[in-house]
């Protein structure tokens, strides 16, 4: 455990808190993309089958357990108790468009044929993508609550912070995992338009609205 | 144990 790892985990934490309790204060999902919370989910489920498997530390199991039963528990809010308030109409991206490639690419690059090799790739590369359909319903209403703005700098964070862990690891560890550190930079990639009007307009008090 | 790395991370 290195510093960028550890402050990676608790920004990766502090995003899904924070989604939480603004759809539990608000009593309202609006803004937030659903199938990005399903493809999550997903992420979540197919990459820690090794809870049942591997033993690595308390800690590592913990957070696994949180981010599961997290995930899911804001796929129950968005779908059941306040589903009144989810904007389907602009949370329209094809969850199969990501979830069909990220398959096709895990059956073809991973580390080993087996399994749990496989569906731990997939969960790696569809994790890379699974913030679009998100980014897609900011895009379409043009805008986002400030809570949301943070909600998506904490998750983008997160990975970003991986890299820097894995710059680390490869150093301090030699270890070297080529599958991780493309995803993960493919992934803070995606957070770069949002991370500059996130830091040119939420941090100086405004609303995150999209240039027209 | 973990084969690779990545395996032992979130």
């Amino acid at each position: 455990m290195n510093i960028f790892r550890l402050t990676g985990d608790l920004a990766h934490l502090t995003a899904i808190i924070i989604l939480l309790l603004k759809i539990w204060k608000t009593r309202s999902c609006s803004g937030i993309s659903g199938k990005s919370q399903i493809l999550f989910t997903v992420v979540y489920i197919t990459r820690y089958l090794d809870l049942f498997t591997n033993y690595i530390s308390a800690y590592n199991t913990l957070m696994k357990i949180i981010f599961v039963v997290s995930s899911l528990a804001t796929v129950f809010l968005i779908y059941f108790k306040f589903k009144a308030t989810y904007d389907r109409n602009h949370d329209t991206f094809r969850m199969e468009f990501l979830i069909i490639p990220s398959i096709i690419l895990a059956l073809l690059i991973r580390h080993e044929f087996t399994v749990m090799e496989v569906l731990w790739t997939f969960s790696i590369y569809l994790e890379a993508v699974a913030i679009l359909p998100q980014l897609f319903l900011v895009s379409k209403t043009g805008e986002a609550e400030t809570i949301t703005s943070h909600y998506l700098f904490a998750l983008g964070s997160y990975r970003g912070l991986y890299l820097l862990n894995w710059i680390w690891r490869y150093y301090f560890e030699n270890f070297l995992d080529w599958i991780s550190i493309v995803a993960g930079f493919v992934q803070t990639v995606l957070y770069c338009d949002f991370f500059y009007l996130y830091v040119t307009r939420v941090l100086h008090g405004r609303k995150l609205r999209l240039p027209a | 144990d973990t084969k690779y790395v990545g395996h032992d991370e979130l």
